[in-house]
């Protein structure tokens, strides 16, 4: 357990009145293992470090716990601080509102997309699926079955191009007085410039109050250079880690957190339409941490 | 340009240790690696000119390499003895976890063999996700290879037995397997993987000849898991790494080889059909260190 394996780097902390640097540097250290091998980027990681070795300076050794226990709790303190406050809401703007769904191929978008759908409709709305996604054979197969599964509208149609879709589908939820439209896009390499432009002119003719980066929650080092890509690239507003009801310890949470600074609102924890969770970083923290 | 550089201080290792950490290699197996580099590079002969990053590249690559570890007893890596094709139909199984890119895989895999002359037949041995045999009916069009299915919520080993002892019967050359994505830890999941491998070792002793694990290159430390758990249910002869052509580098396969033996196989550049690649563990390395 993490305690027992600070206990052994912090037994020489016993008898000291102060956390002082040299007795922190072993420590942090073995903080910066943790991350990396719960996936934390190593940027992200080593800026996680130094914040933990300011905070642990100076510190007095409380008498109630051990050195290592003080240790513990500054690092989870601080990582759920990292990873933000408690889940923030979906931005909505004037019906019909849009939210659009972006991210790396297979991170579990068009699922993702039912599941918001379903959790919109069941807090009183009228959600209108999008299917953007022309490129991957049977997508719009997909997310039709998806809608049909869950009796929620989806728009389809022939066209090839996303950003006309999402206009049609526009005027579509207006006509059929639908209050928000979630569009799913097809999934793309951040090094795709051509699939990034098109993003970013679906993007502007959208014109979402609220884009969500789709993350797969087993991601590792990659997190942090694909969300800075994409949020350099169009506006993101919000993140979604998926599939964590596996075992992959999700250190992507604090990466793509740290580089975009933007909330995660919601963790995929399973492959069916109920199964969306609000993103608590607390529980996260302890995750990582193991 | 600082790999070029021949010199190994304190700031050239952090960044050739930075270089492995980000590739996905995790710590236990860049701290090996580190320390026999200091070590070789201390006692090297003065007439050898390898720079630090050449050591670390030629050790990567002995790993990356040795097809003569027999892995575990789950693990069964096809030695230089074993020729593909020598069992007539020649069954490949994939395996992986979702979202990984097997579907694509198996158009590509049908594909590539196609081009070596080979009749392929693909089963669609994923029964449960939404319009997944839809999908993988566009893949096999595009690989030129016969598609064996039933309907949604078919038993995926009714699916595998018909396959086979049609390809048999039809003295087709390759048999290819997708199965649903899944997560290690579903352990109702990992038994029904069980029972699609077991049904086609009914039929022929020897198969599945290759049991390919399907790996997201962005997949961090969790990859390592998903071999664990997927060679034990399935067994596992080699794996298959996805979407490098992002920048991810895939690392995650050097502790999976190190520890089960499980060599890279093919490699997937993209979505195109023809976007699948023998495994070089030259270029492969290499990337690591751009
Ligand atoms: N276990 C689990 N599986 C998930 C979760 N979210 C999505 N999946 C699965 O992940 C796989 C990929 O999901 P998709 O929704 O097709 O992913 P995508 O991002 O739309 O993929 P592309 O459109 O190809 O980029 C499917 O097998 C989903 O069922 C989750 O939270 N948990
Ligand atoms: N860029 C890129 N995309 C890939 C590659 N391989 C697969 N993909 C994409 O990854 C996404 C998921 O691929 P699938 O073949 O559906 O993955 P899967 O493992 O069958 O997914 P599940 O059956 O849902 O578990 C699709 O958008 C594919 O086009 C690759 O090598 N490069
Ligand atoms: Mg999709
Ligand atoms: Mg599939």
């Amino acid at each position: 357990q993490l305690t027992d394996r600070f206990e052994k780097f912090v037994r020489n902390l016993r008898g000291q009145g102060k956390l002082t640097e040299k007795n922190v540097q072993d420590t942090v250290r073995q903080v910066r293992r943790i991350m990396l091998e719960a996936d934390v980027s190593l940027p992200a990681a080593k800026a996680f470090v130094k914040t933990i070795q300011e905070k642990s300076l100076g510190q007095d050794v409380l008498k109630s716990i051990t050195p290592g226990q003080q240790m513990v709790k500054i690092i989870h303190d601080e990582l759920a601080a990292f990873l933000g406050g408690q889940a923030e809401p979906i931005r909505f703007g004037k019906s019909p509102s849009t939210i659009l769904m972006v991210g790396l191929n297979g991170a579990g978008k068009t699922t993702t997309c039912a599941k918001l759908a379903l959790h919109l409709k069941r807090s009183g709305r009228q959600p209108l699926l999008v299917a953007a996604d022309t490129k991957r054979p049977a997508a719009i197969e997909q997310l039709v079955l998806l809608g049909k599964q869950l009796d929620i509208p989806v728009f389809t149609s022939d066209d090839k191009n996303p950003v006309r879709i999402a206009k049609d589908a526009r005027k579509h939820a207006q006509k059929e007085s639908l209050d928000c439209i979630i569009i799913d896009s097809a999934g793309r390499m951040h090094v795709d410039g051509e699939l990034m432009d098109e993003l970013k002119r679906l993007q502007s003719i959208a014109n979402p109050p609220e884009t969500l980066l789709v993350v797969d929650g087993m991601t590792g080092q990659d997190a942090v250079r694909s969300a800075k890509a994409f949020s350099e690239r169009i506006d993101i507003t919000g993140l979604i880690l998926t599939k964590l009801d596996g075992d992959a310890r999700g250190g992507a949470a604090l990466s793509i957190r740290w580089i975009t600074d933007k909330p995660i609102k919601f963790v995929g924890v399973g492959e069916k339409p109920a199964d969306l969770d609000a993103f608590h970083p607390d529980r996260m923290a302890g995750r990582i941490l193991g | 340009a600082i790999f070029k550089s021949g010199k190994l201080d304190e700031d050239s290792i952090e960044e050739l240790e930075d270089a492995l950490l980000e590739a996905d290699i995790g710590v236990s197996i860049v701290d090996d690696l580190i320390e026999k580099l200091k070590d070789e590079f201390a006692n090297r002969k003065k007439d050898k000119n390898l720079s630090p990053a050449e050591i670390l590249k030629s050790h990567l690559i002995t790993i990356l390499n040795n097809r003569h570890h027999t892995g575990t007893e789950s693990c069964q890596v096809l030695t230089p003895n074993t020729t593909r094709f020598s069992h007539k139909p020649w069954v490949i199984l994939l395996v992986g976890v979702n979202g990984s890119g097997k579907t694509t895989t198996a158009g590509k895999l049908a594909y590539y063999y196609g081009l070596q002359g080979k009749k392929s037949v693909i089963a669609a041995c994923d029964t449960f996700r939404a319009a997944a045999v839809e999908q993988i009916e566009v893949w096999a069009q595009r690989g030129g290879a016969r598609l064996v299915k039933q309907k949604s919520g078919a038993d995926p080993a009714s699916v595998a037995y018909d396959a086979y002892k049609s390809t048999q019967a039809r003295s087709e050359d390759l048999l290819i397997v997708d199965t649903a994505g899944r997560l290690q830890s579903k352990r109702n999941l990992m038994e029904e993987l069980g029972k699609v491998a077991r049904v086609l070792r009914k039929h022929d002793p020897t198969a599945p000849h290759e049991v390919l694990l399907v790996i997201d290159a962005t997949t961090g430390q969790n990859g390592l898991s998903q071999a664990r758990g997927f060679t034990s249910v399935a067994g596992g002869t080699g794996l298959i790494i996805t979407k490098l052509d992002g920048t991810a580098r895939g690392g995650v396969v050097v502790p999976i080889q190190s520890e089960l033996g499980l060599p890279v196989e093919f490699i997937g550049l993209g979505e195109g059909v023809d976007d699948l690649h023998p495994f070089d563990a030259k270029v492969f390395v290499n990337a690591i260190f751009e």
